[in-house]
């Protein structure tokens, strides 16, 4: 047999490596979602933590809705990032069902038959946050879930409670983003000097750090409680109960009768036109008409895609930021519309009133905040 | 607060944003159920008028769709208070209007317009842009905390896109 020559071994050489390379990338791609290197092909779950979202696609892999994946992440998320929700808090849900049509449930929590005489008054006057069992709204989480669950599971509804009821019960290392806000000293004090050191806090009262282990066993017992039960066991049942005592021996005012009359607020979302594209928002009192105003205000500017030199950003920012001062002046038009003006927010997806304020833009200055009719703001608030 | 953005393979999108309003709420724990109270009414700070029984407050969160003519869909939405809008405006525009991936999207720095309508630039905004907005009369406001978060799925070229944002050390999973 003829031997090879050096540059014919190289080129051999040369192919098997582009073989391999081609092999690994077509395994990874059968992995990720076939043909979809940077994606996903069938679907897919985008939550605050890598665990929840796993969580989430886990319940989707067993055949699970969309629903199904999103509660199972958020219930996931309540013990991940306890600083962000909860089953004590309330959703805004947008649903996209296979038609096409766009439903809003909102579930925000409410205000309770009774609440503090004069609250208001309570209200900080600087930038600083609301501690207090004043403040505290009917939740509306169980509710909601169990409305969108019942229109749109898939899966037995104690299913999407298995896996936090899991972590709750055996619990999980400090997660890092938690660890990172807890780190910091106002956080700690915040923590430290409140109820919420019971679960918070190691066995000599100082909040979790981050080699710690963070459990929420009564948390478990309660999911386990709702998982079996359903809704009805908060709403209606021993936790709410039990609930509502714990707000009294805290000073607050919920009764059992706030949870009963807790209802689902279910309505089409609004649809705005952005060119060839549809944006359906949640209706007020969410943030949609006020995102839905600047988006509107900015549709009609020119935008170089790919690379805008920096003149082009200047502008395109500048036109922006003018966007939100005078959404700024727009947002106490935001109020809940059962109780107040039905059509107090309209006016910010009109199209006559966008380009009425379009026109008010300069193309290289700004305003005095009267300009923006942004008259005694409300503070602002990190969530 | 909390948003979570999924697609399954039956065509149901799900937009959801969720909250206890601030930090941990009011920081009120139950010991009977282990659950953390919101601190809701506080969002209503600022209102002239008394309350109402039922009554909803105001919010930033805005679960949004967005689908493009060809059927293309994107469900995103975000967390982090006031800056809810701002960090959902600018993800959009990044995204249909400059043409960035969604991952980029996201990722890019942000310009926070408070209630004061002072200017707040996100570390690793562009300074010159910066420098050309100041020259414009923009005021700059020292906003410390940003915490703007934004989670997004949608189908991009035939595939599904999923990003959580890596300011909450977030990570997206799908199949």
């Amino acid at each position: 047999m003829a031997k090879c020559k050096p540059w014919q071994k190289c080129c051999c050489i040369f192919l098997a490596l582009i073989c391999a390379a081609a092999l690994v990338c077509l395994c990874i791609a059968t992995i990720v979602g076939e043909g979809c290197i940077s994606g996903f092909k069938h679907a897919a779950v985008a939550a605050d933590s890598k665990l929840c979202s796993d969580i989430g696609k886990e319940m989707l892999l067993q055949g699970g809705s969309a629903v199904d994946g999103a509660i199972a992440a958020l219930l996931c998320t309540s013990v991940v990032n306890p600083q962000s929700m909860g089953i004590g808090g309330g959703s805004i849900l947008a649903i996209r069902n296979k038609t096409g049509n766009v439903t809003v449930y909102n579930f925000r929590e409410t205000v309770p038959k009774s609440f503090k005489t004069n609250l208001l008054s309570d209200c900080p006057k600087e930038f600083r946050f609301s501690t207090g069992s004043q403040w505290i709204g009917v939740p509306g989480e169980l509710r909601g879930y169990e409305a969108v669950h019942k229109l749109y599971g898939k899966l037995p509804w104690a299913k999407l409670f298995e896996p936090t009821i899991k972590l709750a019960r055996k619990g999980i290392p400090m997660p890092p983003y938690l660890s990172q806000i807890m780190s910091h000293s106002f956080v700690k004090m915040h923590v430290e000097n409140s109820s919420l050191c019971e679960v918070l806090c190691n066995k000599n009262n100082v909040s979790l750090g981050k080699e710690e282990i963070l459990k929420f066993p009564k948390l478990a017992e309660t999911m386990e409680t709702i998982a079996k039960q359903g809704a009805d066991a908060f709403y209606n049942g021993k936790i709410g109960q039990d609930l509502i005592q714990d707000i009294k021996n805290a000073g607050g005012t919920l009764s059992m009768e706030d949870l009963r009359s807790f209802k689902v607020q279910v309505e089409n979302a609004w649809t705005v036109p952005l060119g060839n594209i549809r944006m359906h928002i949640p209706p007020p009192p969410s943030g949609g008409p006020l995102l839905a105003f600047i988006l509107g205000i900015m549709k009609d500017y020119p935008f170089t895609a790919g690379s805008p030199n920096v003149n082009e950003k200047i502008q395109m920012y500048h036109h922006y930021i003018e966007a939100v001062k005078f959404a700024n002046g727009q947002k106490k038009s935001i109020r809940d519309p059962i109780f107040s003006d039905r059509k107090s927010a309209n006016h910010l997806v009109d199209p006559s009133f966008i380009n009425r304020i379009r026109k008010m833009i300069s193309p290289n200055s700004t305003h005095e905040n009267t300009y923006y009719n942004n008259v005694e703001p409300p503070f602002d608030n990190f969530g | 607060t909390t948003h979570v953005s999924v697609m399954d393979q039956n065509g149901l999108v799900v937009s959801a944003t969720s909250t206890i309003n601030q930090l941990f709420g009011g920081a009120v724990y139950s010991p009977r159920t282990g659950i953390i109270l919101n601190n809701e009414l506080a969002d209503f700070c600022k209102r002239t008028t008394t309350l109402q029984a039922g009554e909803r407050p105001p919010s930033s969160m805005a679960p949004t769709i967005l689908e493009s003519k060809s059927g293309g869909v994107l469900a995103i939405g975000g967390s982090g208070g006031s800056m809810i809008t701002t960090a959902m405006a600018l993800s959009i525009i990044n995204h249909l209007w400059l043409g960035m991936s969604l991952k980029d999207a996201i990722a890019a720095p942000i310009v926070f317009v408070d209630s004061e309508n002072q200017v707040n630039f996100e570390k690793g905004f562009n300074e010159n842009v910066r420098d050309g907005l100041k020259a414009f009369g923009h005021k700059v406001g020292n906003w410390n905390f940003f915490l703007n978060v934004v989670n997004a799925v949608g189908t991009e070229n035939g595939c599904i896109s999923a990003i959580s944002d890596n300011r909450k050390l977030g990570k997206s999973a799908g199949y």
